[in-house]
């Protein structure tokens, strides 16, 4: 309707059309907002690359569809979060994982999380792995080992390490520390992990909002 | 429901597209570049209160509460126009630490309208 008209629903006077536009584009942008649980949007500290995004998205399992929780206070969602390669020497590298967000720790629960990294080993080679997981002590002053795993990689390419619960417990903090230590005989040099396009990234099933029904109840 | 056309009085839904780069959040957004917020407007007179859409049963009840409240005088409280069905928007986004989260956000688009 024109401006100086009557809203036909509320009977009040009309907004002319651009007050109107802004209206709704403003209640569109807090709604989404609302629905993400954030204050404001976010502003990109670290900017990922084009490469390193369609590589990640390739292997971010889909939510099921359908997996709608049936309370809409629990919202299901799927996080890739890229490392940033902490203090790294030749026998080992450190990946830190960083997932803050406007909501409590304790109102999101990881599901699930696996560690996907990149690895280009020379032919015929079988290189041992450890990978350490180092979680903040309790005046979250240093860092301390909550769990380890070995793994083999005998072939160049992708590979994936599920996460045990110290290590959902950190993420859910929302601080991981990897400690990629190689075992064995195989020449550092001769191995590469991750690269631009390969970086390596946590994927992690969180559900949020959980907490408090199960508080509730 | 009913979609409003150009003049539409009685309760309909209006699409309305919400583009991320027009709002500037296309850095921010991965996926998809804009959605359909739609909204209801329009009248509800006593007469279509529970009109159909996807209620045509509870439009029979109203129907009947008016007999009989009219029959013993007026039936008070008004019917507004309301979103009757609405389905999820899945998002793809960049958090503030530059993690990439993939959700669906429960009722978020507006798939029809009708009177309360």
């Amino acid at each position: 309707p024109k401006a100086g008209g009557q809203c036909p629903a509320c009977g009040g006077p009309t907004l002319e059309l651009e007050s109107q536009r802004e209206l709704l584009l403003h209640l569109a942008k807090r709604s989404i907002l609302d629905k993400l649980h954030l204050s404001q949007r976010p502003t990109l500290n670290r900017p990922v690359s084009r490469a390193a995004l369609r590589t990640a998205l390739q292997r971010l399992h889909g939510v099921p569809q359908g997996a709608l929780p049936e309370d809409n206070r629990e919202q299901e969602c799927e996080i890739i979060s890229f490392a940033e390669t902490g203090l790294s020497t030749i026998n080992q590298t450190r990946l830190d994982f960083r997932f803050s967000s406007d909501r409590t720790a304790g109102d999101r629960e990881v599901q699930q999380a696996s560690l996907m990294f990149f690895v280009q080993l020379p032919s015929n080679t079988t290189w041992t792995l450890k990978v350490r997981v180092l979680v903040l002590g309790p005046h979250n002053t240093n860092l301390t080992l909550a769990t380890q795993y070995l793994l083999e990689v005998d072939a160049s390419g992708w590979h994936q390490l599920l996460l045990g619960p110290e290590a959902q417990a950190a993420y859910s903090q929302g601080h991981l520390t990897l400690e990629l230590v190689p075992e064995g005989q195989v020449a550092q040099s001769s191995v590469s992990l991750g690269g631009t396009a390969h970086r390596p990234f946590v994927a992690a099933r969180v559900r949020v909002g959980g907490k408090h029904r199960i508080h509730r109840r | 429901g009913i979609d409003c056309q150009e003049g539409s009085r009685m309760c309909c839904r209006q699409e309305f597209f919400v583009d991320f780069r027009e709002i500037g959040w296309h850095d921010w957004i991965i996926q998809p570049e804009g959605y359909a917020m739609n909204f209801c407007i329009g009248q509800c007179p006593l007469h279509v209160a529970g009109m159909p859409g996807i209620a045509a049963s509870f439009h029979t009840a109203v129907l009947n509460l008016l007999k009989a409240n009219t029959a013993a005088g007026t039936a008070g409280g008004g019917s507004c126009c309301v979103p009757t069905a609405r389905r999820p928007l899945s998002l793809l986004y960049y958090d503030r630490d530059s993690n990439i989260v993939k959700t669906d956000i429960p009722d978020m688009v507006v798939e029809a309208c009708g009177c309360s």
